[in-house]
């Protein structure tokens, strides 16, 4: 599904370049569900937006379901991410003044599903993460938590083949983190592929293999 | 330091209200060091806000360092916020389009410290939070944890003597996170007076005593 060879970016600020990854190698199998760990400032965020399409690489070659991903134009590659990759920011980037309900509707309305059957969708994902109590407040009027799960319901409402999520568990409380994680292995089981950062070793421990990284490198994978 | 008793707190949408807090009673030191956790959306946050003056409560009595807070008008608080008290947001807050070394500088213009000790406290701070090789950065251009460790270099470049931090370490890796608590505690031995929420029981080892909130009440404390 995932390879990645030897994939080298640097971010440009003004005359000064920034080095983030200096050549990951990595490949992840349909279906499979991987943890990335690493300090703060390594790169896994900016590995994650590369993974799900939202950032581009300078050096080296990403295939995702064995076609380039380099080569394909704007247009088909905002069809291949809103059909079939979830993504959870880190910051949770939720639409402000629109209520949760909204946000979760919106990749729906991008997908052109029916009125109807995103209703029942938004009903069914904000029941899986706890909040149908919440569903017309505003990201301001939800606690750090509530908004988290938001961004969580609004990655799953299309039902997307890879699930992109960068610390999903980051700001809850242990057991609200593990009633999510134990969603997520569920929709792994039935088939979904996860990809997510975390930096608690006992939510890692959810995944079924932990790739490390370290100043923009691969410090081990198992 | 501070003394609560039976605040109440409920917010208001359109004709619907819903309560957060119901009758919270807590008495907190001068110098202590003080954790609060609870489940996602139990009132952590909004007890916090109202204690670092920055929220009001719809009853109950709210005194900081022997004085009324509701009697005080809005002048004299935002004296005191200025100088006595350092917040550290959940969700950080930094001025987006400014840099890490203005966002840390800010409190102090607040203050009238003068240019040059604000330069120097600038350096200190951002080296205490091992971020010096990123003050030029903006917050888009820095890491989900580089972005919280600005926001706590600037929540104690006044030295106030009251420190209010909700998940300071929420998205640190955890020997950064470690690092950030070390800091935290030795602070602490010099007399700060800190309350910190935290959903990491290791983080909130730290601390002397922890508060657990439950449905807007306090379940135990000790
Ligand atoms: N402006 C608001 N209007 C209405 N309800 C609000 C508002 N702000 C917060 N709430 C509600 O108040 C409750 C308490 O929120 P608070 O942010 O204090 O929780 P918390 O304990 O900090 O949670 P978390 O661990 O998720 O950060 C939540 O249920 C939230 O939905
Ligand atoms: N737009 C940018 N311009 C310059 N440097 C950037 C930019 N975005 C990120 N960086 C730098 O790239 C490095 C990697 O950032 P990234 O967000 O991938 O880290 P991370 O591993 O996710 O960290 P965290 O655990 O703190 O979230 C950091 O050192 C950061 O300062
Ligand atoms: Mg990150
Ligand atoms: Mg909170």
């Amino acid at each position: 599904m995932i390879e990645l060879s030897n994939i080298v970016k640097a971010y440009q600020m003004g005359d000064v370049k920034v080095p983030v990854l200096n050549g990951i190698d990595l490949r992840i199998e349909s279906g499979e569900f991987v943890a990335i760990m690493g300090p703060s400032g390594s790169g896994k965020t900016t590995l994650l937006n590369i993974i799900g399409c939202l950032d581009t690489i300078d050096q080296g070659e990403y295939k995702l379901s064995g076609k380039f991903v380099d080569t394909q134009d704007d247009a088909q590659m905002a069809r291949v991410r809103s059909t079939h990759i979830g993504f959870v920011f880190q910051l949770f980037n939720l639409i402000p003044r629109i209520s949760a309900e909204r946000n979760v509707e919106l990749p729906m309305i991008y997908a052109n599903i029916p009125h109807q059957q995103r209703r029942e969708r938004v009903r069914q994902a904000l029941t899986k993460v706890g909040l149908t109590d919440r569903a017309r407040h505003v990201p301001t009027q939800l606690s750090g938590g509530q908004q988290q799960r938001v961004a969580i319901a609004r990655a799953l409402v299309n039902h997307p083949d890879l699930l992109v999520a960068d610390e999903p568990t980051g700001s809850l409380d242990s057991s609200t983190g593990r009633e999510i994680m134990q969603m997520f292995r569920q929709l792994n089981e039935e088939g979904m592929t996860i990809i997510m950062v975390t930096h608690e070793s006992d939510i890692a421990a959810y995944a079924r293999r932990t790739v490390q990284l370290l100043d923009g490198r691969i410090q081990y994978d198992h």
